[in-house]
């Protein structure tokens, strides 16, 4: 199915390490 | 026991790959040689990465855009995939720059990027945000006119994400109107 992400999921993540 | 490098944990993947492009007016080159690829994202931990790695919108200089769009769509109404489109319309005064116009943007943002629209997100094409001494903008491109259902749905689902209030109303207008308009104002086709 969709990917779908509610914006508090999404928003769980902005602080979150992440590596680019 | 030792902490998994950030490279090889699973990142949650996003439904589409974004590109993010960056345009800053010099009006000694022509309009394309001003709009770049910023770099392209897949993953909501990506997406973070970037968000919080650039400048806020609010804090760019007059005649910059920040642009977001799936991959393989150019952010120009010529693009086959937008011309026959057309785009939602927030307009901001300047006053709303400090207040609202970040937040409206990364609320648009997470609505692209968590594919917000339900059936209808495939009719979603990016959106682009441009920062103007005159007045700031934020449009929600989609692909198809004609596609009213998807059109009326986008818009009234953006307009409540936003939290805008029911007695404000926002404006739908076909690329081809904005494109070939003789006053400064294109009619809107839709209204929610």
């Amino acid at each position: 199915g969709k990917k779908q992400y509610d914006r508090d999921f999404l928003l769980g993540f902005q602080f979150m390490p992440a590596c680019i | 026991r030792d902490v998994m490098p950030t490279d090889q944990m699973d990142k949650h993947p996003l439904q589409n790959r974004w590109a993010l492009w960056f345009f800053k007016n010099d009006k000694s080159k022509i309009w394309q040689a001003n709009l770049r690829l910023v770099t392209k994202f897949d993953t909501v931990e990506d997406f973070w990465a970037l968000h919080n790695h650039i400048q806020l919108a609010s804090k760019l200089t007059s005649g910059c855009d920040y642009s977001i769009f799936k991959d393989g769509i150019e952010p120009m109404w010529e693009d086959n995939k937008n011309k026959r489109g057309g785009r939602w319309l927030i307009t901001l005064p300047k006053q709303q720059r400090r207040t609202d116009l970040d937040h409206f943007w990364l609320e648009t943002l997470m609505c692209l990027i968590g594919e917000a629209f339900d059936e209808y997100s495939d009719d979603v094409c990016g959106a682009v945000i441009n920062i103007r001494a005159k007045g700031d903008k934020i449009a929600l491109w989609t692909k198809e006119t004609e596609n009213k259902e998807a059109v009326i749905h986008i818009g009234r689902v953006y307009k409540e994400r936003l939290g805008l209030s029911s007695k404000v109303v926002i404006g739908y207008q076909a690329h081809a109107d904005t494109a070939t308009k003789s006053s400064s104002i294109a009619k809107n086709k839709f209204v929610v």
